[in-house]
Order: C-alpha cells, then structure tokens, then sequence
C-alpha cells in the first residue's frame, strides 16, 4: 500500500523517470545541477512545484509518494505552460 | 510546436471535428459515441456546438498513435500518458491524439475509459489548463468514474464558462447540480465517515476523502475511485479492525472489506449479526481495548464481539449511556491514541473511555 513520504533510496531509473516526467510536465531544464551559486538544484525546485500542483508534501525531494504520483496514468499535457 | 494548453479560446462558438482514426480496443459505434459524449460534457455547459465532419481538416482532428507520432510530443507506451491535445490555434490547435498503446474502454472501468480521457483532453483543446481540484475532470491524473452518472464537476463548469459563458438554451429538464468538492475549511462539514488505515486517518465525504498522517501536518484530498475504484460515494460509516488488517466500508446493507488498496470482500450487514431492521448504519468503529465493534444507528448503538462472532446481549443501548454529554446523532466515528471520536455534524466529541474530555471541529483534524 502506498508508504508515507519517506526520502528514496531511488536507484537510477527512478532517477531519470523523475528527471523525465519534470522535463515534460513541469519544463524543467536539461541541465539541473546547481550552477552560479544555486543552493537549490532546478530539480528540487520543479519537484517542489509539481508536490504543491498535487497537494503533497512540498519536500523538494523525490520521496515515495511522489515518485507514486508520477507513475500514476495521466494526461500528457503540461502542467505548466512551458 | 508541444502538446500544451493555453488560455487561449476559439473565436467561434461553433466547431468542427474529425475522427482521422480508430483503436482496435474497441468498435467504431463505441469510439464514436465516446467522442461524441465527450464534446457534449462541454456543449452542455456553454454556447459551443461541434459538427463532426468526414473529411478535410476539422479544428478538433481526433487521432490515435503510438510513440513519436511526430508532434513533438511522443508517447511512452503503455499506462503514464494516456492522451495529449492541443489548445485553441490554427493547424494542430485543437488537434486531441489517443495513446493506442494504451488499452481503451467503452463502459468498464478495466482499462482507461475514452469517453473519461476524451472529455478531459477536449477540455484543453477548447482552451482550459489542468486543475488542481482531484476532483475536477481537468485534474491531471486519470480516475475512473462512473460514466452513466457522470455530472461535469463545478470546478471545470466555472473555467469554461469563464471562457464562453454558459448555454443559452435553457434545458427542458434541469441540469444536474454541479458537484462540488468538499471544503475542509467549511464550517458546516458533515462528515460521512472517518477510519484509521494502517496509522493514518481518513475522513470521508462525498466522493472524497482526506487522508492524514500523525506525522504530517497537511492532509492530502483524493476522489476514494481513484484508490478503489470498486467503492461508491456517499458511504455510511468505514472502521479498521487493525487485528485483521482490513477496513470495512459500509454503505445501506452492503460492507465492502478492504486490505490497503485490495477489495478482498463483500458482505451484508446481516453478516455482523445486526438486526434485520437495521437497513444502514450511520457510523461505526472498533474498540481495541475490548476487540468490539460498535455499530451506530441514529441515538443508539450495537456491541459486536469480532472474536466469537456475535452480538453482544442487551443491545442496542443509548449511546449516551456508554459516552454522557454524546446527545446527538453519531454521524462518523474512530479511535486514535486510546480516545474515541465521536461525530455528530460538525462537531466532534473526544472521550477517555466514557468521559468527555473535549468538543472539537472538524478543523482539529482536517488542514484548514
């Protein structure tokens, strides 16, 4: 059954079905390491984003729950205008 | 160019469209009345008629594909994205196209239902985002519901009104009222029914339910058919027997038995030795501390032994006998932490064992 919020140890697949799902649905950059300073990776910030347009947890990190979310079936058009 | 919605709007009330194609999952008759079905969700609510053509290029082109299908916007195989569109534009706007790797149905609730997907997708191609109402049809995720019955949510009939204003011809017969979402912040939320599952809480209301976890301050809103499908709405009263890992969902005679996500059984009231009389049940919950379950009805309530199966003598007694200062009707009901909750409308009573210890609202459990 569908565990609580807990950090992932996510192995890479999850990973990158992450990094995918966020590039298509939130217009996530290719490149989201931090860069110029950045405290917050571009990642935490659309995952972030994409928790609150769910109304999760706003963790910025790919815990269980939100990588459940993402696999759910959906529409494929973006949550947010690119 | 990229699937995407816009807040763009046609320009013309009346519209064209265009099924280029068809999935084999099902027959035309069915694809053709799913999509037809599916533009009358939004045609109902607003000035917008669409006129199927057979050939040329419609606003609305209606195709099925797979993969890259060379709009920018590929496809990912089965179940993840199910469908796309385009908003309101010349060219591809509008244009709404079908993942056939997916499995598409006409009625059951296997599979992913088209009239469910189309009437989500056109609601883009006539100009709308995605809503973050899970109960809204333009929320992102797919949920199946039941298409017989299927009344376009309030959330999605104030944005496309928003865009075209509402149907100028007044229906012969009314429509059916939009169905809100419930509002945790509503002061006079009745509650239909409140279980643990597993040390979280959910709270049931309509066709939803809040799920909230002790560690968690904020509770999440879900449509309950998108964690069971199976389940109606508008349930009477739910418990958790924790010994069995199984919550029971009640609902006039029939209880549903549930294992995480898994309907692993279906049984009748009568199954809990309650009288014949009893038609429905307006709460219930179980008592860890004696491996009860108690059954309320109106002002009154039953004991049932889960050990040896039976109604306990001398029931039903008056809940206020068990639980003083508890005058009203019970409406929901659970255990958390030793204390019993007990609702009645929008206030709910905390006992230690049998002495009151507080009123609350439902705001105590609810992220208001």
């Amino acid at each position: 059954f569908r565990v609580r919020s807990v950090p992932l140890s996510t192995d890479m697949s999850d990973e990158e079905f992450a990094k995918n799902y966020l590039k298509e649905l939130y217009a996530m950059q290719e490149d989201n390491t931090p860069s110029f300073g950045r405290k917050v990776s571009e990642m935490s910030l659309k995952l972030s984003e994409m928790q609150e347009f769910f109304g999760l947890k706003v963790t910025g990190t790919l815990d269980a729950e939100t990588l459940e979310m993402m696999k759910q079936p959906r529409c494929g058009v973006p949550d947010v205008a690119a | 160019y990229r699937a995407d919605s816009s807040s763009n709007k046609w320009p013309t009330n009346k519209l064209t469209y265009r099924i280029e194609n068809y999935t084999p999952d099902m027959s035309v008759a069915e694809v053709d009345d799913s999509i037809q079905r599916a533009l009358q969700v939004w045609a109902r609510v607003t000035p917008l008629k669409f006129t199927r053509i057979y050939s040329g290029i419609a606003d609305i082109m209606i195709s099925f594909a797979v993969g890259d299908h060379g709009d920018g916007s590929p496809f990912d195989g089965p179940n993840g994205f199910l469908a796309h569109a385009f908003g309101p534009a010349d060219g591809l706007g509008g244009d709404t196209h079908f993942d056939d790797d997916e499995t598409f149905t006409f009625k059951s609730s296997n599979g992913y239902n088209l009239f469910l997907v189309a009437a989500h997708e056109f609601g883009h191609a006539l100009g709308l985002d995605h809503s973050t109402d899970p109960g809204a049809l333009m929320n992102a995720r797919y949920t199946y519901r039941d298409v017989d019955s299927f009344v376009l949510p309030r959330d999605d009939v104030r944005k496309i009104q928003a865009l075209y204003g509402s149907n100028p011809e007044i229906p012969d017969k009314p429509e059916p009222t939009p169905p809100p979402t419930p509002n945790a912040c509503d002061p006079r939320l009745v509650l239909d029914a409140v279980t643990g599952l597993r040390g979280e809480t959910y709270f049931f209301k309509n066709k939803f339910f809040w799920r909230s976890h002790p560690q968690m301050p904020q509770t999440e809103q879900f449509l309950i058919k998108s964690f069971w499908p199976e389940l109606p709405g508008d349930i009477d009263a739910a418990l958790e027997d924790p010994s069995a890992d199984l919550v029971y969902i009640f609902k006039g005679q029939k209880v549903w038995a549930l294992n995480g996500y898994d309907v692993v059984n279906r049984k009748s009231l009568s199954s809990f030795r309650l009288p014949a009389t009893v038609k429905k049940i307006n709460a219930a919950v179980y008592d860890e501390s004696t491996g009860k379950m108690l059954f309320f009805v109106g002002k009154s309530y039953y004991s049932f032994d889960t050990n040896n199966k039976k109604m306990d003598k001398g029931y039903p007694k008056q809940v206020e006998e068990r639980f003083p200062g508890m005058t009203g009707k019970v409406t929901a009901a659970f255990q958390n932490n030793g204390f019993t909750y007990l609702f009645s409308g929008p206030r709910v009573f905390e006992f230690n064992e049998s002495t009151l210890m507080r009123v609350l609202g439902n705001k105590h459990f609810l992220q208001c």
